[in-house]
């Protein structure tokens, strides 16, 4: 298609492309892929990172960055730069605090205007940012690039592995392949008594990520620090270790 | 537009209907739909429910439903029934565990067929459990319905209250009244120590409902006692006293 081919021609400086996605909302995919970029950029790699979600792009908060704008040069965006990694988000193509208020077509366009006008230079790899659901934003990106894999995000609550595999067999259908799995939210320590809690039950991804055969990448606490310092604009990148961080 | 015209005539036996709507993914807008469902049937009143959340429906899971099929007659859906409430989900047109991989026109015309074949009857209020995000099904079902107001469920967290405003400012746009803000996962009490956490920080939500003049409709707990029964497919409608059920 016209599209995969002028996304193959701007990319082409690009090594591997990572979507991070997960069907259902709020289970931190955002989160983890801000940190998983900046434990990548912190390995010494060139990365980037596109904030597809164009509903709901959390990436300049994550960063510290919503108040900034790219440059624009020769028509192009220049990403803006966080913790060594370079980020641009359809969350710029709107004024600040407004919602895209889109249909599909017009969503695919905004889409479009984002992945094939942003100057990324050379890149190790390209951190994907993608909006919850299996709606126009997930099929253009599937059908206009060539995906490296996908790091599937989720809760270990039962209702949220629901979606997970649907997630799954998304990515199966465009021959995509699974890199793995990151459970978020696993456990909150109490720092009044150090009793820990599974807040979201007892964990249901070992066993979805044996049935579908991908490996678990890590999983990560429910840390209240992570709340405030995305809240300040200062990925945590996970710097108690990072269960991601180490699986790259 | 014919299909507000059809809405209507379909929808001509229902009182009031009320969106149940957050832009946010994961802040608790479904299990909190379900909740205010069944408090508001519990008060007398006969209430629907619909999952118009089609990439990510929950409500046959939460309602303990999601093994049965709603009955096809005259061609028009029956809709199942869970604690005294009606509920016809989107989940029902697809086979189980498997995603809705759609572009914007097609989900809207999933959206058409549940909201004019299914068999309502008489209703007092008919909840509308919308999906995040403010694409092709926001709009879709603020051109097509009279609402009579919204809800908007937020967590208490700075990020997430980002989405809210943009999500009060949809509403505006179309003129549909917001009725009140719902603060959902306010706090954790340990179970150990009795110690409250505010896991998602001290909370934003009064000021942001000063700014735009709505109520603070009640605000929820994050109680483990809801993952497990919302798993288990049993609507707590928070039986320790709700804020919600109370506010109507
Ligand atoms: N491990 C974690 N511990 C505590 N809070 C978290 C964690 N991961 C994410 N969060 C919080 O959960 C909320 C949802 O995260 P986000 O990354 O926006 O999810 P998504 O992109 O899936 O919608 C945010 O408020 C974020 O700060
Ligand atoms: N007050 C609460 N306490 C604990 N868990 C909650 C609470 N409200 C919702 N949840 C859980 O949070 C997750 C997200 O809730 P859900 O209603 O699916 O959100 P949304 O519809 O906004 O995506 C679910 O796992 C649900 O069980
Ligand atoms: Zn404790």
């Amino acid at each position: 298609s016209p599209l995969a081919e002028q996304a193959a021609e701007t990319l082409r400086d690009v090594r591997s492309i990572i979507a991070v996605s997960s069907c259902k909302g709020g289970v931190g995919k955002s989160t983890v892929a801000a940190n998983l970029a900046v434990s990548l950029a912190r390995s010494g790699a060139a990365v980037g990172l596109l904030d597809a979600d164009i509903y709901g792009p959390s990436q300049p908060t994550l960063f510290g960055l919503a108040e900034k704008k790219p440059w624009v040069e020769d028509q192009r965006f220049v990403p803006l730069e966080g913790c060594g990694v370079r980020m641009m988000s359809a969350g710029y193509l709107f004024p600040p605090g407004e919602a895209a208020v889109l249909r599909g077509p017009m969503v695919s366009n905004v889409l479009q205007q984002i992945l094939l006008k942003t100057r990324w230079g050379g890149l190790d790899y390209l951190v994907l940012d993608m909006p919850p659901g299996t709606g126009d934003i997930q099929i253009t990106v599937c059908q206009a690039l060539r995906l490296t894999g996908a790091v599937i995000v989720s809760t270990p609550q039962k209702i949220s592995l629901l979606d997970v595999g649907k997630g799954i067999a998304m990515f199966d259908k465009v021959k995509v392949p699974i890199l793995g799995i990151v459970e978020n939210m696993s456990e909150f320590i109490c720092d009044g008594c150090d009793k820990h809690h599974a807040i979201f039950g007892p964990s249901g991804v070992p066993r979805l990520a044996e049935i579908y055969g991908i490996p678990v990448l890590g999983r990560i606490p429910f840390s209240p620090r992570i709340v405030t310092e995305s809240d300040r604009g200062r990925p945590p990148a996970f710097a108690d270790g990072t269960p991601e961080g180490a699986a790259y």
